[in-house]
């Protein structure tokens, strides 16, 4: 297909593309994306986001760039730089107030991530990290078939049994299509009172490590609940350059 | 159309029909709903569950009736009867196993909604719940074009500015359809150490409120975090009949 060529001119200038997903909503799929991508810059190396979540995109609000612009140059889209010479694209930017929602069925959707993988000039970087919504519907399988050699998928759960029972079948999703996969991240495992010091397992316990064993892949970090955390994704700074020793950072 | 005719003679039974969403995934949509089915149960009203997140169908697993199954009766499939007498329809019934991922694009999710709404003899409830995935895509726009008289709906979020900055959208998609909008629930709000009381926002705060003051509607409730909310979702069990005296009943 047309669309494919012109996608494949577009990323080669990509070394690993990495795809962040989990099936269940609000697990801290776009946290983990926008804290990874901190962390590979803090290491030096060049990182751009496709943030797919067409009907509720965050990356931006995240990295403290909500509302800015695409500009569009001789043909091609650029992407936004924030922070870290972090690079973004995402239908955020697309939508003229926070309040717009995106009303918009299946291949809508479909046509709006072949847009952004074949307008966009992605240049010379060394990840692309794909941002998906929940679910395994248009979005996940729109990235998955246009675009050329994933390099790696993350999944991204809590602890509870609940998410659980969604995130098994984002697992069986990736094998089904074949996708490397890196691992589970557990995120909100835990939360120790500052105060006294006790923990609590709000969502309870081994929700990630009982993804990991039955489907066969490794636990790759389990990461506290930290409002310093919430905050920096409310306020758009980096967590990791604020704290670095927290226990976030260690994982 | 011939299926909203259909439609319209297997709900006329329903006194009133509810809808559930958020635009954002894991802020407690399926939580709220199986609690408010309680909580109408324990008033003495006949409840009706409808699970429309095709891709990850959480409130049987909250009603302790995962994998349960559909009977088909002379042409009209009947719903399940959970606890309480509250009555479930799920895509989690027609899966195999917990690991089976639904992989489908619009079209047919949107079918099977319809077939949902078309084909289960819903019978004389008091109350109909309408438990949405995250996103204003293809479920609640079926829901919204095939489900006859609407009578209200119900919008959940987490007190974050990044669930804020997405539920608002849902609120303007609720606005646009012209949908009845009883208000906002609040949850995760707050969380209070069991051994010293201190008191935390973890998600930050104020976001519900936020929202409902812009948007021109009420804040319903503000639910705290509770572990033994979480494992009464995780096990199955009914938190308020537990509980009943604690701060999430009150809310
Ligand atoms: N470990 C954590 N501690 C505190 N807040 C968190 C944590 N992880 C995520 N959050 C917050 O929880 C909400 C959901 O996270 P988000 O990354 O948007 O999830 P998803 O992308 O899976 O929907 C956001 O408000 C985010 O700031
Ligand atoms: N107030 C709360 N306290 C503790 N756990 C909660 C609370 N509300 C929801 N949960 C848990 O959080 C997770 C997400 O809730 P869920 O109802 O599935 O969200 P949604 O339907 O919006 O995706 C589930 O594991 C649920 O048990
Ligand atoms: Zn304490």
């Amino acid at each position: 297909e047309e669309a494919k060529r012109l996608i494949e001119e577009r990323v080669k200038g990509v070394k690993h593309r990495i795809i962040v997903m989990s099936g269940k909503g609000g697990v801290g799929k776009t946290m983990v994306v926008v804290n990874l991508a901190d962390m590979l810059c803090i290491k030096g190396y060049k990182v751009s986001i496709l943030d797919c979540d067409i009907h509720g995109p965050s990356v931006p609000k995240m990295l403290g760039v909500s509302r800015g612009e695409l500009l569009v140059d001789g043909g091609s889209i650029r992407p936004l730089k924030a922070r870290n010479g972090i690079e973004v694209v995402s239908m955020d930017f697309l939508l003229p107030n926070e309040d717009t929602p995106v009303i918009w069925r299946g291949p809508l959707k479909a046509r709006a991530i072949m847009e952004f993988l074949s307008q966009v000039d992605w240049g010379d970087r060394d990840f692309l990290l794909v941002d998906l919504p929940p679910g395994t519907g248009d979005e996940p399988l729109s990235i998955v078939q246009l675009m050329p050699k994933i390099d790696g998928t993350i999944i991204v759960t809590i602890p509870s049994k609940v998410s659980e029972h969604v995130v098994r079948k984002a697992v069986s999703f990736v094998k089904r299509l074949k996708l490397p996969l890196l691992g589970i991240v557990e995120n909100m495992s835990y939360f120790i009172c500052p105060k006294c010091g006790s923990r609590y397992e709000i969502f309870g316990k081994g929700g990630g490590g009982r993804v990991a064993r039955d489907m066969g892949t490794r636990l790759l970090a389990s990461i506290p609940l930290d409002p310093r955390l919430s905050e920096a994704c409310d306020e758009g700074f980096s967590f990791l350059s604020k704290y670095p020793n927290s226990d976030v950072y260690k994982a």
